[in-house]
């Protein structure tokens, strides 16, 4: 663990004499490398670690009784002060019905998280929520969102999305329309997998935001995802912005640097995290048990 | 990481950027790069150490053996495993296509017993690549549709078996002991099978893959990785460490969503791609 590194690096140090600034250099690698070890993306790091150089240089360091539980100190306190401004309410002031839309790359638990979001807005938020099949192209997406709302149970409604034809745009307004005639005071739009390089998917979704202008775009990222979590981050947030961020899978063992990658990347608030397959795993981010993890 | 000043540390923290961006994890990296430290002088440039590093990058990753124009044995079982959402059942669908195209029947296990609508899924696929598939309700027992699954290819003679499993996380002890349960019973059918486990990996999973490699490679036996997502900007880099450090080749890799986007694993190409 960085602990037991910086440990050793410390105790090398103090054999040799007093603590220098080509000492924390060696420390400062030791943090670079849990980092990177953790996921966290190359560029992320070399900021992150210039941030605690910084601290490390000031006399707190180099005077404390014990260097490495103090520099483990400054780098958690970095991580949860970065981290800390992450953590967010989902805000669906407004308009009734709030629109949330969720994005994000193929296979990362938008669908998943899309049913366990309609759950927690009824159990936890007293709001009913309408769910919309908007994957029009993945085999059974309309199924299994369909599925799921049936899970969610009573007071959560979902648009007959038909299994041909349509299209996003035009499903998405009839959609908003009917909960609205309905009632239901959040829409929830689950919309297809894609890569951020791809043009034309992106701009798929821009129409579609055009249409229904949602309260909320919430990127739903996966937990394990590694050094592409900056570049796809970058592409959703300039490509149909962003305004929240999920992350799934979380209840593995992946250090989920992607979360502090993603962080910095958009600067909007990481809601929730998902922590299971069933519908009730959905909890609110905790940025000093993620940087713990983080640090492993 | 290599101290300031020569050009050719320039260099050095410019290939270190490309291979940890590109996921191939700081210990491998660092020993890829240790290596070019005995290029004599006249290549330590950016060229001369790209071109060593290439070289040193596909000695690291397992050659891929043809596809045999006939099948070792039939029926070949072929048990696909992995996380959630990585790409198996989609994956299934295309090496079904595959299998097809060269003229062998197919026959598709839904394994998945648990996902929403993960069966109709693979209904789907089993429909596109016009081949059979064996499934039961949903909640039931996966061994049990494998058992079904598995009798019924002996019986019909097919030439191949597909058994698509629901994703988990290989932290979950009771989900892999149910892997295992599934391996079991498939061997039970038909001794000797599956006669390949292949474990799909997406390419935008970070270091964490590693060690899904080696959960399931321990619980299972992994025979191959299919890399699913290149299409993506993600590179895949954990292959690298999946190959070296667990033995395990790369046997061919997603690029799209539609039936014809896999291609067997070229490792020169795919060494190219993450250097470029
Ligand atoms: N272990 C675990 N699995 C999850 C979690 N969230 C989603 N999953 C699983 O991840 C897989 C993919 O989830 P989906 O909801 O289909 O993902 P998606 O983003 O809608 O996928 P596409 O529509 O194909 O882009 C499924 O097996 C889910 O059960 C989570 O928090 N933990
Ligand atoms: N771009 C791209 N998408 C892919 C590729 N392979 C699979 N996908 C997509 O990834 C998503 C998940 O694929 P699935 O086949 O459902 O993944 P899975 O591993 O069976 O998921 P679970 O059964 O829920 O664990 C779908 O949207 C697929 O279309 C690929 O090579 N490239
Ligand atoms: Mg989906
Ligand atoms: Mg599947």
């Amino acid at each position: 663990s960085l602990s037991d590194k910086l440990e050793g690096v410390f105790r090398r140090i103090r054999g040799t004499g007093k603590l220098t600034e080509a000492n924390i250099e060696e420390a400062m690698r030791d943090v670079r490398m849990a980092l990177l070890e953790a996921d966290v993306h190359f560029q992320v790091t070399k900021s992150f670690i210039e941030k605690v150089r910084e601290r490390a240089l000031g006399q707190e360091v180099l005077r404390a009784l014990s260097p490495e539980q103090h520099l483990i100190k400054i780098v958690h306190e970095e991580l949860v002060g970065v981290m800390g401004g992450a953590a967010g309410k989902l805000e669906l002031s407004g308009d009734v019905p709030a629109v949330i839309m969720l994005v994000g790359l193929q296979g990362s638990g938008k669908t998943t998280t899309a049913a366990k979001l309609a759950k927690h807005l009824l159990d936890a938020r007293k709001r009913r929520p309408y769910l919309v099949p908007l994957d029009l192209s993945r085999p059974a997406a309309i199924q299994q969102l369909k599925t799921l709302a049936a899970q969610v149970g009573e007071g959560c409604g979902v648009y007959d999305t038909p299994d041909q034809g349509g299209n996003p745009v035009q499903i998405a307004r009839d959609a908003v329309t009917k909960a609205r005639n309905a009632g239901f005071e959040t829409v929830i739009l689950d919309t297809a997998g894609r890569l951020a390089i791809d043009e034309k998917l992106m701009g798929e979704l821009r129409s579609v935001r055009d249409a229904v202008k949602p309260r909320q775009t919430i990127f739903v990222a996966d937990a394990m995802t590694g050094q592409d979590a900056v570049a796809v981050a970058k592409g959703f947030r300039d490509g149909v912005g962003i305004d929240g961020v999920v992350l799934s899978k979380m209840e593995g063992d992946a250090r989920g640097g992607a979360a502090l990658s993603i962080y910095a990347t958009v600067q909007k608030p990481l809601l929730f995290v998902g922590v299971g397959e069933k519908l009730d795993a959905l909890e609110i981010f905790h940025p000093d048990r993620v940087a713990s993890r983080i640090l492993g | 990481a290599f101290g300031r000043g020569s050009a050719r540390d320039a260099d050095l923290e410019a290939l270190e950027e490309v291979l940890i961006e590109g996921d191939v994890g700081v210990r491998a990296t660092q020993d890829l790069l240790a290596g070019l430290r005995g290029l004599p002088a006249e290549q330590r440039n950016a060229a001369g150490m790209t071109r060593a590093l290439r070289s040193r990058m596909r000695a690291l990753l397992a050659d891929v053996p043809p596809e045999t124009a006939s099948l070792p044995k039939t029926p070949w079982v072929v048990l696909v495993v992995g996380v959630n959402g990585v790409g198996k059942t989609t994956t299934i669908g295309k090496l079904a296509a595959r299998h097809r195209a060269a003229g062998r029947s197919v026959l598709l296990v839904a394994g998945d017993t648990f996902r929403a609508a993960a069966i109709e899924q693979l209904g789907v696929w089993a429909e596109r690549a016009d081949c059979q598939i064996v499934k039961q309700g949903p909640g039931s027992d996966p061994s049990s549709v494998v058992f079904d699954g598995m009798s019924a290819a002996v019986a019909r003679g097919v030439d191949v078996v597909l058994i698509d499993t629901a994703g988990r996380l290989h932290t979950k002890v009771n989900l892999m002991e149910e892997l295992k349960k599934v391996r079991r019973v498939v061997d039970r059918v038909l001794p000797g099978a599956p006669h390949e486990v292949l474990l799909v990996v997406d390419a935008t999973t970070g270091q964490n893959a590693v060690s899904q490699a080696r959960t399931f490679a321990g619980a299972v036996d992994v025979t191959g990785v299919i890399l699913t997502k290149l299409d993506g900007s993600a590179r895949g880099g954990v292959v690298v460490a999946i190959s070296h450090e667990l033995g395990l080749p790369v046997r061919y890799v997603g690029v799209g969503e539609s039936v014809a986007d896999l291609q067997p694993f070229d490792p020169d190409a795919y060494v190219d791609a993450l250097l470029a």
